[in-house]
């Protein structure tokens, strides 16, 4: 389950605050997967005190809008954490989708990888199996196929510290890399931090999704949690 | 077997002081609904009276919502995120496919802190822990009157880390961050956050 509270000393009309977290919300916690399980309990709630003493501000201040941003960037942080913790998980993994002709559909390919427990058990045993990759991105429950074109698509290991090369191509262009670098995918995969790149090449829209590996422990865990 | 080290987590990513928002104050106690004598309850108060606090949240679209979402759902409509002044928060048990019973749990809850605090509809609630047990109602109600007849309320650093800690269930570290922030007006305003949650993560809240 995901529980969390956010505090502020600001005066934040209600609508306007809700307005700013759901904002939060959707670029941040719901933006997170460890295990692909959704809980009866999920809740994030904010209060707004106004003890710091300025006029309350609604969606037509001038300071809605570089709020709303700074709470969406705080929220983001908080979720992190979350996917940090992953109950046994060892990696953090930044999934990004670029270059897709709907935002919806570089959402819903992102949330399909970063929910394969194949993938998570690959990135957990280091092992650079890009076919687990695609295969997500070719289950991912896309309305339509405006998005994904076989021929145009990129995937990618990214590094996250200075290692070079800093990008590891898997496929191109549609084309796997047969021939690919076994020894610097397992550098990258080593890393602690690390992001797989998807780039559609159909259009310009970008989605991020954070997840982990999956672990042991995650099953040691949960195995008897009851108990 | 390749994979990595285990990471000393608590070290790397819970902080060791903070600034938190004026006019907050926290406390968190060990009620025993945690088996293992952990906290597991945590109060959260606005005491700021020069305005009439904001609340907004998102809940979870799981079909199945567990008597605290409905709850709070409830008073949000009621009171149009106005006045919330109060939450208050269990670990240990989700009070979740609780029926009828857990729904009066939940609203006991909300009840015994309003009480506390001369306000009604005033108090936001939630829980977490297993799925499909009952309460202990007896425990939750004694650790809210131990809270406030014991003013455990604090704004210090190590009771903001302590109610990060109630909330959790099988987290390897709380999970607390805060900051202040100037606006291009040259206002400060503080920022403080608090999460639980390491498994059944994967949320759409809505």
């Amino acid at each position: 389950t995901l529980l969390g509270y956010i505090v502020t000393d600001l005066p934040i009309q209600s609508q306007a605050l809700q307005n700013m977290l759901t904002h939060s919300t959707d670029r941040s916690f719901n933006c997170i997967s460890v295990d692909g399980d959704m809980s009866t309990n999920d809740t994030i709630c904010m209060i707004a005190n106004g003890a710091v003493e300025i006029p309350e501000i609604t969606q037509k201040s001038s300071e809605f809008e570089e709020v709303k941003q700074q709470v969406t960037e705080f929220g983001q942080r908080l979720a992190k954490l979350v996917v940090r913790d992953g109950e046994g998980a060892t990696k953090f993994v930044t999934v990004n989708v670029k270059n897709a002709y709907q935002f919806q559909d570089a959402k819903i390919i992102a949330e399909s990888i970063s929910n394969s427990m194949l993938v998570k058990c690959a990135l957990y045993g280091q092992d650079a199996n890009w076919g687990r990759i695609l295969c997500a991105i070719g289950y991912a429950k896309l309305g339509n196929l405006r998005s994904l074109d076989t021929d145009k698509i990129n995937v990618s290991f990214v590094a996250t510290d200075d290692s070079q090369p800093h990008e590891l191509k898997l496929v191109v262009n549609g084309v796997p890399q047969l021939n690919i670098d076994e020894e610097r995918a397992s550098e990258i995969l080593a890393l602690p931090d690390l992001e797989v790149s998807v780039d559609l090449g159909t259009g310009t829209e970008e989605a991020q999704f954070w997840t982990c590996d999956l672990s042991h422990e995650y099953v040691t865990i949960n195995g008897d949690y009851r108990s | 077997q390749k994979a990595s080290k285990a990471i000393d987590k608590y070290a790397l990513y819970v902080p060791k002081t903070g600034v938190f928002p004026k006019g907050f104050k926290v406390a968190a106690v060990a009620s025993g609904v945690k088996k293992n004598g952990n906290l597991d309850l945590g109060v959260l108060l606005n005491v700021n009276k020069s305005y009439e606090s904001s609340a907004a949240a998102v809940f979870t679209t799981n079909k199945f919502q567990a008597a605290p979402v409905l709850t709070c759902k409830r008073i949000l409509k009621s009171t149009n995120g106005k006045g919330i002044n109060a939450i208050v928060v269990n670990s240990g048990c989700a009070n979740s496919v609780t029926g009828e019973l857990g729904m009066k749990d939940a609203e006991n809850m909300v009840n015994l802190v309003d009480k506390e605090i001369n306000s009604k509809n005033s108090t936001l609630v939630m829980s977490t822990g297993v799925i499909g047990q009952r309460l202990s109602m007896d425990k939750i109600s004694k650790g809210i009157e131990d809270i406030f007849k014991q003013n455990k309320f604090n704004n210090d650093f190590e009771s903001w880390l302590n109610i990060a800690k109630s909330i959790c269930t099988t987290d390897t570290f709380p999970k607390l961050i805060t900051s202040t922030f100037t606006l291009t007006s040259g206002v400060k305003y503080t920022l403080t956050g608090m999460a639980k949650g390491a498994g059944m993560i994967c949320p759409n809240m809505a």
